[in-house]
């Protein structure tokens, strides 16, 4: 018997980044694969680490096939992205179910009309405090944002007490952590 | 059209078995 497999809109590739500080950013960046079906991710997914059981450094990032997991790349550098920080014990609390969240908010194309703005998602797993966000590609699509960090906040399950920002690349790339400002907030 | 799933469609397919 044929089983067909349930395709995504898009073909998605998984990053990993794993904090060597005797290689180059970019040579301690790895794909780690690449999958355009719902069966195909739940087989990467189920294959790999938990994000809350990585060591403090790494990241993992999933974007769209094409499209590189960096600022720099042509599909990132007018964009932004969504930031969720979390604190200490959120890492044994709520990482992993975030983190799962985000990544069936991509594969889904959960943003509706607005998916196609979507870049990708990354997960800095750090000491001081894990943060994951999803990357847009135009900072300046209002509409486009607002509604991604709308729907976005909603699948989180995060209060309306909770206000998550939106900061753009070229903010983040020229300006230090406290200068930080958010260009929208939901 | 474009392939949107939801959430619960996506989680439905978290434990089946690859081949059957």
């Amino acid at each position: 018997e044929h089983i067909t497999k349930h395709p995504l809109q898009n073909r998605w590739a998984l990053w990993f980044f794993k904090n060597d500080k005797s290689k180059t950013w970019q040579d301690n960046l790895r794909l780690v694969t690449k999958f355009d079906t719902v069966e195909d991710f739940w087989a990467l997914y189920s294959h790999i680490q938990l994000a809350s059981k990585l060591t403090s450094g790494c990241d993992y990032s999933l974007f769209k096939d094409g499209i590189e997991p960096m600022w720099e790349d042509n599909w990132n550098k007018h964009g932004g992205r969504w930031l969720i920080t979390l604190a200490k014990q959120q890492r044994r609390t709520e990482l992993d179910r975030f983190w799962l969240e985000t990544l069936l908010c991509l594969i889904g194309e959960m943003f509706c009309d607005y998916s196609d703005d979507v870049c990708g998602a990354v997960i800095n797993i750090r000491a001081k405090g894990d943060k994951i966000a999803i990357w847009t590609r135009e900072a300046e699509n209002r509409d486009g944002v607002i509604h991604i960090g709308r729907v976005y906040k909603e699948h989180l399950g995060l209060s309306s007490k909770v206000v998550i920002g939106y900061q753009a690349h070229a903010d983040t790339a020229t300006k230090s952590g406290s200068l930080m400002k958010s260009r929208f907030i939901v | 059209g474009k392939k949107q799933y939801d959430r619960d469609f996506l989680l439905d397919f978290q434990f089946m078995p690859a081949c059957i």
